[in-house]
Formats: C-alpha cells, structure tokens, sequence
C-alpha cells in the first residue's frame, strides 16, 4: 500500500 | 471521515484564507514570521509527496478526491504564501524580530522521524518528519510575537484558527480511535504537543482579543 493509502488524514 | 475532522481541516483552510486576507488588506506581512512559513511549506511538501505517485491503483472514493483537493490547496497556498514575503511585500518583512534558529528544529525533527517510525522507508520517514516539523513549526511565530510583545488582531485570528485546527484533530482522533479501533502513536503524541504550545497564545487571546482589547504580551 502507499503512504498516501495508509495516511488517510492532511 | 466525521464531523471533527471535517471541522479541523475547514479551521485550516479558514486559518490560510485569513493569513492571505491579512497580507492582502494591510499590504503587508508585519508580524508573520517567514520561519513559520517556510517550515510549513517544507510540512505540506514532504508529507504530500504521495501526490506525485501514481493514483492508477487507487480505489476511487470521494474521501481520496477531498483529500487530493486540500493537499494541493495547502502546497500552493503556502508557496504563494512564500513568494509574498519575499516578494511582493518583502519590504514589510522584519528579519530582525524573526531571528529563532530553525536548523535546530529541522535536525531535531529528522533525527526523530529516523529513530521513531512506521516504516524505514523514504516515504514515510519523509511523512513522519513533516508530522514532528508541523507539532514545532509555529515555535519562530510565537517567538516573533514574544519579541514584539504585541500583535494585529486579524494576525491572532490566524495564529487562533492555525492552533485551534490541531485541537479539534484531538477530538478526531479520540472519536475515531473508539467508532474505528484507529490507533496512530506518532499523530497523537505531536498533535498533542502542538495544540499544547499554543497554550499561553490561546489564554492571551481570550483573554484580550475576545473582548475586544489589543493584543498585547502582560
């Protein structure tokens, strides 16, 4: 998974 | 997403559009510590590098849109942001009160994101960086303010809205950590210590700013 994926917060 | 957070990056966005309104209407970037600024705007770019990935992959959610939306909006408002206090209004900047020495808190924040993360991997030691560099990058703005003692009442209304938006993320996090088993030790703790250093500034601000006085350092 990307960070973006698992970092779901800003 | 829920209410809180919804609320929290809305704050956040509210807080830029007051920042940009301030320079616009005053002509002038008195009082804003271009530290601060710089630092976020390193925050914003290193912790959204996921933008440049591919999104091919990437279920589609609505959710992804907002946040993909927001990231933009963040980079290039604290890029303009930049360019306005070097810029435009360069000449209102006062480098003399703007003197906290931010080398220290970018080693001290990449120190850590390399000792205390996730995963050892460029992406997201690069995201656990701009998490520790966020908790600390008002530190040059409240220094500012100190030095000066004293500050316009749009400028507070930034820096309230600015501090306030982390607060709110607490909540957040407590609601989700109980509606989703969401556990998050490195955003918990930083955000913690960054609503935190606002402490003093909040109490200012209640205190003077809410009725109607000046704000001024006791």
């Amino acid at each position: 998974t990307s960070t973006g994926d698992k970092h779901d917060e800003l | 997403m829920n209410v809180f957070r919804i609320s929290a990056d809305l704050l956040h966005l509210l807080s830029i559009f007051i920042l940009l309104l301030k320079m616009q209407k005053t002509r002038s970037v008195a009082g804003i510590s271009f530290k601060t600024q710089l630092l976020y705007t390193i925050v914003f770019i290193a912790r959204y590098l996921d933008l440049f990935e591919s999104h091919a992959e990437k279920s589609f959610e609505l959710v992804t849109l907002y946040n993909i939306v927001m990231k933009i909006i963040f980079i290039s408002s604290s890029v303009y942001t930049l360019y306005l206090m070097k810029k435009k209004f360069r000449a209102t900047y006062d480098p003399n009160t703007d003197t906290f020495r931010i080398e220290y808190l970018l080693a001290l924040c990449l120190f850590l994101a390399l000792m205390f993360n996730y995963r050892f991997t460029v992406m997201e030691v690069l995201w656990t960086f701009s998490i520790y560099l966020e908790a600390v990058a008002i530190l040059p703005q409240l220094f500012m303010l100190s030095r000066t003692g004293e500050a316009e009442t749009i400028t507070t209304h930034y820096l309230f809205a600015l501090g306030f938006y982390r607060a709110i993320y607490l909540l957040n996090w407590i609601w989700r950590f109980h509606m989703e088993d969401y556990v998050d030790w490195i955003v918990w703790i930083s955000g913690a210590v960054q609503t935190a250093l606002y402490s003093d500034f909040f109490y200012i601000y209640y205190k003077k700013v809410l009725h109607g006085e000046k704000f001024v350092l006791p």
